[in-house]
């Protein structure tokens, strides 16, 4: 198997409910 | 027919490259407008998720987070609006249940963590993500994928919940043991069953068709196996709970018919290969119900028997059982006072439940144990009926 060259970045995520948030103001805020 | 130009599968990536704009066309055409029943039925199972991934994988090779970001957040969204629009059709369920769990292995068997690379190909491993760490995305994935399965339980027990009375209960397909109706009056067989009347055959076809639904999607056999477990769970605890209030469900031959009934499901979880999936043991309350309509209740002898034979029934049910158990011929009788009190003190230390009931709204907690695919990502190919057109294999 190759090897990493460097750690990967961890990408922080919401959680499910906090994204469930985001997506309903966006959609509010669409016109 | 592929929309890319034909090019040796060598020569792929497993990658797919699309724009940052057109992923809301993606989300659209992939989830929001895919329907299960009509072109997904020809694809691939998992297609969706191993599109997915590899659109993932692309914003990876990029080393864009924000591209990688947006895509698994709008997935996400994508399949939680669709299953908030056809949350109630246990196709659509089952599908997005199945290319969730998928996704979430595909994240796992590519993540480089070695764990789940132990059956991976050296191509696979070439395959792996190379800039970012997506394990929290992985928990909102593992969570979403429960919340989807608490869904598909709950549309199952609304299409099961009103055949289970009619068809473990009150149908009649053994001829000859009940004496409630005149032989010529009875109901002929489940086959002629009446209209509108569900039988014991109404729910082994439901069964079937959920579990042929489960396999075309390409759910995990051992998710399978859970929804089964929770199916038959179902079915043992309201068949249970209506026996416990009807008196005329308490007879001798009543409790032949269950066992029937009983013995009926359990040639379906063989023939689908389902013994071990821990489904047959959640019908125990009702299968010891049943026997406690047939055994002799009268001597101290069998009030000993039936203690040691119904542990997986609480004192309140054994002895609601016992009161109303009802005869229906010359040769039975009722339950003598001294009998139900005889089991009753024979019961006192056991540290029991008061509980008459069964929850038949409990859902068994559920896992996804991890499955890794030997499907090889750069082979996989976008059916122009998905409207990816957008997209390119890389």
């Amino acid at each position: 198997p190759p090897q990493r060259q460097r750690p990967r970045v961890l990408l922080k995520a919401p959680t499910l409910a906090e994204m469930e948030e985001m997506f309903v103001s966006e959609e509010d805020d669409s016109p | 027919h592929p929309v890319n130009i034909p090019r040796k599968e060598k020569d792929f990536q497993g990658m797919l490259e699309y724009k940052k704009e057109d992923e809301p066309k993606l989300i659209k055409n992939l989830i929001l407008d895919l329907k299960p029943r009509g072109v997904a039925v020809n694809l691939i199972p998992g297609l969706p998720a191993y599109i997915l991934f590899m659109c993932v994988r692309h914003a990876d090779y990029l080393n864009d987070d924000q591209k990688v970001r947006s895509l698994l957040t709008s997935t996400i969204n994508g399949i939680k609006k669709i299953l908030k629009k056809r949350g109630d059709d246990f196709e659509t369920v089952s599908f997005w249940l199945s290319n969730t769990c998928r996704f979430l292995h595909c994240l796992k068997q590519y993540s480089g963590e070695e764990g789940f690379m132990k059956h991976n190909t050296t191509r696979q491993n070439e395959h792996c993500l190379t800039n970012f760490d997506l394990a929290e995305y992985r928990q909102v994935l593992s969570d979403l994928a429960i919340q989807i399965y608490q869904q598909l339980v709950r549309v199952l027990e609304n299409i099961l919940q009103p055949m289970i009375v009619s068809g473990m209960l009150e149908h009649e397909t053994i001829q000859g043991v009940s004496g409630v109706k005149p032989t010529g009056l009875r109901k002929r067989t489940s086959s002629i069953a009446d209209e509108g009347t569900y039988t014991l055959d109404s729910i082994l076809r439901q069964l079937n068709t959920f579990h042929s639904i489960m396999c075309q999607h390409g759910m995990d056999p051992e998710l399978i196996k859970q929804v089964v477990k929770q199916m038959f769970y179902i079915i043992g605890a309201v068949t249970l709970n209506n026996l416990l209030l009807r008196k005329d469900m308490c007879s001798w031959s009543k409790g032949m018919q269950i066992r029937y009934n009983v013995s009926q499901l359990e040639e379906w979880l063989r023939d689908k290969n389902l013994m071990t999936s821990g489904a047959k043991e959640t019908l125990e309350p009702l299968i010891q119900a049943a026997q406690l309509l047939q055994v002799k209740k009268k001597t101290e002898e069998d009030a000993g028997a039936i203690c040691s034979m119904c542990h997986a029934l609480t004192t309140a049910q054994i002895v609601k059982v016992l009161n109303l158990y009802t005869p229906v011929n010359e040769f039975e009788e009722r339950v003598s006072v001294s009998f139900i009190r005889t089991i009753q003190l024979r019961m006192r230390d056991r540290k029991d439940s008061p509980q008459l009931l069964m929850d038949a709204k409990h859902i068994f907690p559920v896992t996804f144990p991890f499955s890794p695919s030997s499907l090889a990502l750069e082979t996989i190919q976008i059916p122009a009926s998905l409207g990816l057109g957008f997209i390119t294999r890389v």
